[in-house]
């Protein structure tokens, strides 16, 4: 464990918690993708199975269980609870067009033709890409809700924190990871159109709306 | 020894 990777995990349960929190407190899930979050709960899933076979830390397992649990409850609060608010008009994202390729690469580009192998690179491969229809939703609808930045600032910053969580293992451990890394890095490119408005407007007190 | 780094990350 190393600080980047200590302050990209909380960075990453932030965002998680602040969006679980924005849904509930508010009693609505406008503006938020539930194609995008129903992606995260797949991607959780297919990494997670090793929950009950391999036990690695207290710290691991709990933050697995912490981040599956959210995962589904967001889910559910978006189709279940407050499905009256979600506005499925601008979450029209085709997310077909992601799992295609990310199953087809994970069965062609792995480390290994394992089960739980190939269900790990799925999930290292379509977490890089779940954001998309988040962030295609924000442009259809042109704008988002200030506290939605915030989740999707956290969101982003957790794998620019594992990116360099790699730099820091690699150099000090000889450990490297190319699907992980490879993935890690399209992951936090997507965000850096995100990251100029955020930084350029929230931050500056005004609300994030498109075209910048 | 280039290997695995991410399987014990979250």
């Amino acid at each position: 464990m190393n600080i980047f990777r200590l302050t990209g995990d909380l960075s990453h349960l932030a965002a998680i918690i602040i969006l679980l929190l924005k849904i509930w407190k508010t009693r609505s899930c406008a503006g938020i993708s539930g194609k995008s979050q129903i992606l995260f709960a797949l991607v959780f899933t297919t990494r997670y199975l090793d929950l009950f076979s391999s036990f690695i830390s207290l710290y691991n397992t709990v933050m697995k269980v912490i981040y599956i649990m959210c995962a589904y409850a967001t889910v559910y609060l978006i189709y279940g609870k407050f499905k009256a608010t979600y506005d499925g008009n601008h979450d029209t994202f085709r997310v077909e067009f992601l799992l295609i390729p990310v199953v087809l690469l994970a069965v062609l580009i792995n480390h290994a033709f394992a089960p739980m192998e190939i269900l790990w690179t799925f999930s290292i491969y379509l977490e890089s890409v779940a954001i998309l229809p988040q962030l295609f939703m924000i442009s259809k609808t042109g704008e988002a809700e200030t506290i939605t930045t915030h989740y999707l600032f956290f969101l982003g910053l957790y794998r620019t924190l594992y990116l360099f969580n790699w730099i820091w293992r690699f150099y000090f451990e000889g450990f490297f990871d190319l699907i992980a890394v490879v993935a890690g890095l399209v992951q936090t490119i997507l965000y850096c159109d995100f990251f100029y408005l955020y930084i350029t407007k929230v931050l500056k007190g005004k609300k994030l709306s498109l075209p910048a | 020894s280039l290997h695995r780094a991410a399987k014990d990350e979250l």
